[in-house]
Protein backbone atom coordinates (compact mmCIF):
# COMPACT_ATOMS: atom_id res chain seq x y z
CA UNK A 1 0.00 0.00 0.00
CA UNK A 2 0.94 3.57 -0.13
CA UNK A 3 1.63 5.41 2.74
CA UNK A 4 1.44 8.61 4.67
CA UNK A 5 -0.38 11.52 2.66
CA UNK A 6 0.29 10.15 -0.58
CA UNK A 7 -3.70 8.61 -1.22
CA UNK A 8 -3.83 9.73 -4.73
CA UNK A 9 -7.70 8.45 -4.96
CA UNK A 10 -10.93 10.87 -3.89
CA UNK B 1 -5.73 7.34 -14.09
CA UNK B 2 -7.97 5.06 -15.77
CA UNK B 3 -11.22 5.16 -17.19
CA UNK B 4 -12.76 3.82 -13.90
CA UNK B 5 -11.60 6.06 -11.86
CA UNK B 6 -12.65 9.12 -14.47
CA UNK B 7 -16.39 7.62 -14.37
CA UNK B 8 -16.24 7.26 -10.83
CA UNK B 9 -15.27 10.46 -9.84
CA UNK B 10 -17.93 11.66 -12.88
CA UNK B 11 -20.95 9.83 -11.04
CA UNK B 12 -19.66 10.83 -7.62
CA UNK B 13 -19.72 14.39 -8.77
CA UNK B 14 -23.14 14.29 -10.63
CA UNK B 15 -24.71 12.46 -7.57
CA UNK B 16 -24.39 15.24 -5.34
CA UNK B 17 -24.96 18.01 -8.18
CA UNK B 18 -28.62 15.99 -8.59
CA UNK B 19 -29.09 16.13 -4.49
CA UNK B 20 -28.29 19.68 -4.73
CA UNK B 21 -30.59 20.81 -7.95
CA UNK B 22 -33.30 18.65 -6.39
CA UNK B 23 -33.12 21.21 -3.03
CA UNK B 24 -32.77 23.97 -4.97
CA UNK B 25 -35.45 23.38 -7.56
CA UNK B 26 -38.19 21.77 -5.25
CA UNK B 27 -36.94 24.36 -2.42
CA UNK B 28 -37.21 21.07 -0.49
CA UNK B 29 -35.41 18.41 1.78
CA UNK B 30 -38.00 16.57 2.47
CA UNK B 31 -37.04 12.75 2.30
CA UNK B 32 -33.27 13.35 2.58
CA UNK B 33 -31.40 12.18 5.65
CA UNK B 34 -29.44 15.52 7.26
CA UNK B 35 -27.47 13.02 9.02
CA UNK B 36 -26.31 10.96 6.10
CA UNK B 37 -25.58 14.55 4.49
CA UNK B 38 -23.40 15.45 7.53
CA UNK B 39 -21.63 12.14 8.10
CA UNK B 40 -20.21 13.12 3.82
CA UNK B 41 -19.41 16.47 4.49
CA UNK B 42 -17.13 15.10 7.59
CA UNK B 43 -16.02 12.22 5.49
CA UNK B 44 -14.53 15.07 3.28
CA UNK B 45 -13.15 16.84 5.81
CA UNK B 46 -11.04 14.55 7.72
CA UNK B 47 -9.56 13.22 4.31
CA UNK B 48 -8.77 15.94 2.47
CA UNK B 49 -6.86 17.24 5.13
CA UNK B 50 -4.34 16.79 2.82
CA UNK B 51 -5.14 19.59 0.82
CA UNK B 52 -3.24 21.69 3.07
CA UNK B 53 -0.26 20.11 2.98
CA UNK B 54 0.51 17.50 0.35
CA UNK B 55 -0.09 18.71 -3.62
CA UNK B 56 -1.09 15.61 -5.92
CA UNK B 57 -2.46 17.31 -9.17
CA UNK B 58 -4.22 20.22 -10.34
CA UNK B 59 -7.56 17.24 -10.91
CA UNK B 60 -6.76 16.50 -7.60
CA UNK B 61 -7.04 19.63 -5.88
CA UNK B 62 -9.96 20.90 -7.85
CA UNK B 63 -12.17 17.77 -7.23
CA UNK B 64 -11.51 17.85 -3.56
CA UNK B 65 -12.35 21.42 -3.10
CA UNK B 66 -15.54 20.75 -5.33
CA UNK B 67 -16.43 17.70 -3.21
CA UNK B 68 -16.01 20.05 0.53
CA UNK B 69 -17.92 22.61 -1.05
CA UNK B 70 -20.42 20.61 -2.41
CA UNK B 71 -21.03 18.59 1.08
CA UNK B 72 -21.22 21.88 2.81
CA UNK B 73 -23.59 23.28 0.81
CA UNK B 74 -25.77 20.72 0.68
CA UNK B 75 -25.48 20.79 4.59
CA UNK B 76 -26.21 24.50 4.74
CA UNK B 77 -29.34 24.21 2.71
CA UNK B 78 -30.97 21.29 4.60
CA UNK B 79 -30.10 22.63 8.35
CA UNK B 80 -30.62 26.08 7.28
CA UNK B 81 -32.40 28.02 4.42
CA UNK B 82 -34.93 24.93 3.64
CA UNK B 83 -34.84 23.46 7.37
CA UNK B 84 -38.49 24.33 7.53
CA UNK B 85 -39.14 21.50 4.90
CA UNK B 86 -36.64 18.93 6.88
CA UNK B 87 -38.32 15.92 8.03
CA UNK B 88 -35.99 15.04 10.78
CA UNK B 89 -39.17 13.21 12.49
CA UNK B 90 -37.93 10.21 10.26
CA UNK B 91 -34.61 11.14 10.18
CA UNK B 92 -33.95 9.41 13.32
CA UNK B 93 -30.83 6.96 12.69
CA UNK B 94 -28.73 7.16 15.84
CA UNK B 95 -25.02 8.40 14.99
CA UNK B 96 -23.34 7.12 17.83
CA UNK B 97 -23.92 4.05 16.66
CA UNK B 98 -21.62 4.47 13.79
CA UNK B 99 -19.33 6.70 14.87
CA UNK B 100 -18.31 4.81 17.84
CA UNK B 101 -16.90 1.64 15.87
CA UNK B 102 -15.29 4.00 13.24
CA UNK B 103 -14.16 5.84 15.70
CA UNK B 104 -12.23 2.97 17.15
CA UNK B 105 -11.71 0.86 14.30
CA UNK B 106 -9.46 3.98 12.94
CA UNK B 107 -7.44 3.14 15.69
CA UNK B 108 -6.99 -0.02 15.44
CA UNK B 109 -6.71 -0.85 11.76
CA UNK B 110 -4.45 1.82 10.34
CA UNK B 111 -1.16 2.09 7.70
CA UNK B 112 0.78 4.44 10.52
CA UNK B 113 -0.42 5.67 13.73
CA UNK B 114 0.17 9.37 12.95
CA UNK B 115 -3.19 11.65 13.09
CA UNK B 116 -3.59 12.25 9.17
CA UNK B 117 -3.44 8.85 8.64
CA UNK B 118 -6.12 7.99 11.20
CA UNK B 119 -8.27 10.72 10.24
CA UNK B 120 -7.74 9.49 6.65
CA UNK B 121 -8.68 5.80 7.36
CA UNK B 122 -11.78 7.06 9.71
CA UNK B 123 -13.18 8.55 6.42
CA UNK B 124 -12.70 5.71 4.69
CA UNK B 125 -14.54 3.65 7.08
CA UNK B 126 -17.21 6.61 7.93
CA UNK B 127 -17.84 6.59 4.01
CA UNK B 128 -18.60 3.21 4.06
CA UNK B 129 -21.27 3.83 6.06
CA UNK B 130 -22.58 7.26 5.97
CA UNK B 131 -25.59 6.33 3.74
CA UNK B 132 -27.18 3.97 6.50
CA UNK B 133 -29.17 7.27 7.65
CA UNK B 134 -30.69 7.58 3.93
CA UNK B 135 -31.17 4.02 3.78
CA UNK B 136 -32.71 3.83 6.62
CA UNK B 137 -34.96 7.02 6.45
CA UNK B 138 -36.06 5.42 3.43
CA UNK B 139 -37.12 2.27 4.82
CA UNK B 140 -38.76 4.01 7.24
CA UNK B 141 -41.41 6.07 5.14
CA UNK B 142 -41.26 3.44 3.21
CA UNK B 143 -40.79 5.07 -0.09
CA UNK B 144 -38.43 7.79 -2.42
CA UNK B 145 -38.66 10.50 -4.89
CA UNK B 146 -37.42 9.17 -7.95
CA UNK B 147 -35.16 12.18 -8.06
CA UNK B 148 -33.55 11.16 -4.87
CA UNK B 149 -33.25 7.08 -5.89
CA UNK B 150 -31.37 9.01 -9.24
CA UNK B 151 -29.15 10.22 -6.47
CA UNK B 152 -29.01 7.44 -4.54
CA UNK B 153 -28.06 5.01 -7.95
CA UNK B 154 -24.87 7.43 -9.16
CA UNK B 155 -23.51 7.34 -5.39
CA UNK B 156 -23.65 3.50 -5.90
CA UNK B 157 -22.02 3.66 -9.26
CA UNK B 158 -19.30 5.53 -8.36
CA UNK B 159 -18.69 2.93 -5.76
CA UNK B 160 -19.35 0.33 -7.87
CA UNK B 161 -16.45 1.94 -10.61
CA UNK B 162 -14.07 2.41 -7.65
CA UNK B 163 -13.81 -1.35 -7.40
CA UNK B 164 -13.52 -2.07 -11.21
CA UNK B 165 -10.59 0.72 -10.93
CA UNK B 166 -9.38 -0.91 -8.04
CA UNK B 167 -9.08 -4.65 -9.94
CA UNK B 168 -7.74 -2.53 -12.86
CA UNK B 169 -5.31 -0.78 -10.59
CA UNK B 170 -4.18 -4.37 -9.04
CA UNK B 171 -3.33 -5.75 -12.31
CA UNK B 172 -1.53 -2.56 -14.33
CA UNK B 173 0.48 -1.19 -11.04
CA UNK B 174 0.01 -4.50 -8.72
CA UNK B 175 -1.28 -1.33 -6.41
CA UNK B 176 -3.64 -2.43 -3.70
CA UNK B 177 -5.02 -0.68 -1.09
CA UNK B 178 -6.09 -2.95 1.53
CA UNK B 179 -8.42 -0.38 3.70
CA UNK B 180 -9.79 1.47 1.12
CA UNK B 181 -10.95 -1.63 -0.52
CA UNK B 182 -12.70 -3.60 2.22
CA UNK B 183 -14.32 -0.76 3.17
CA UNK B 184 -15.34 0.00 -0.83
CA UNK B 185 -16.76 -3.70 -0.92
CA UNK B 186 -18.59 -3.09 2.24
CA UNK B 187 -19.70 0.02 1.04
CA UNK B 188 -21.16 -1.38 -2.05
CA UNK B 189 -23.46 -4.05 -0.68
CA UNK B 190 -25.13 -1.59 1.22
CA UNK B 191 -26.31 -0.46 -1.85
CA UNK B 192 -27.14 -3.75 -3.79
CA UNK B 193 -31.06 -3.89 -2.75
CA UNK B 194 -31.48 -0.24 -3.59
CA UNK B 195 -30.01 -1.09 -7.11
CA UNK B 196 -32.27 -3.75 -7.57
CA UNK B 197 -35.18 -1.66 -6.48
CA UNK B 198 -34.13 0.99 -8.94
CA UNK B 199 -33.93 -1.15 -11.92
CA UNK B 200 -36.75 -3.31 -11.23
CA UNK B 201 -39.24 0.11 -10.63
CA UNK B 202 -37.77 3.68 -10.84
CA UNK B 203 -35.87 2.43 -14.39
CA UNK B 204 -39.37 1.07 -15.41
CA UNK B 205 -41.29 4.27 -14.38
CA UNK B 206 -42.50 3.28 -11.11
CA UNK B 207 -42.25 4.91 -8.09
CA UNK B 208 -39.85 3.75 -4.90
CA UNK B 209 -41.86 2.73 -2.17
CA UNK B 210 -41.66 -0.28 -0.26
CA UNK B 211 -44.29 -2.79 0.53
Amino acid sequence: HKNGSEHDEL
Amino acid sequence: MNVFRILGDVSHLLAMVILLVKIWRSKSCAGISGKSQILFALVFTSRYLDLLTNFISIYNTVMKVVFLLCAYVTVYLIYGKFRKTFDSENDSFRLEFLLVPVIGLSFLENYSFTPTEILWTFSIYLESVAILPQLFMISKTGEAETITTHYLFFLGLYRALYLANWIWRYHTENFYDQIAVVSGVVQTIFYCDFFYLYITKVLKGKKLSLP
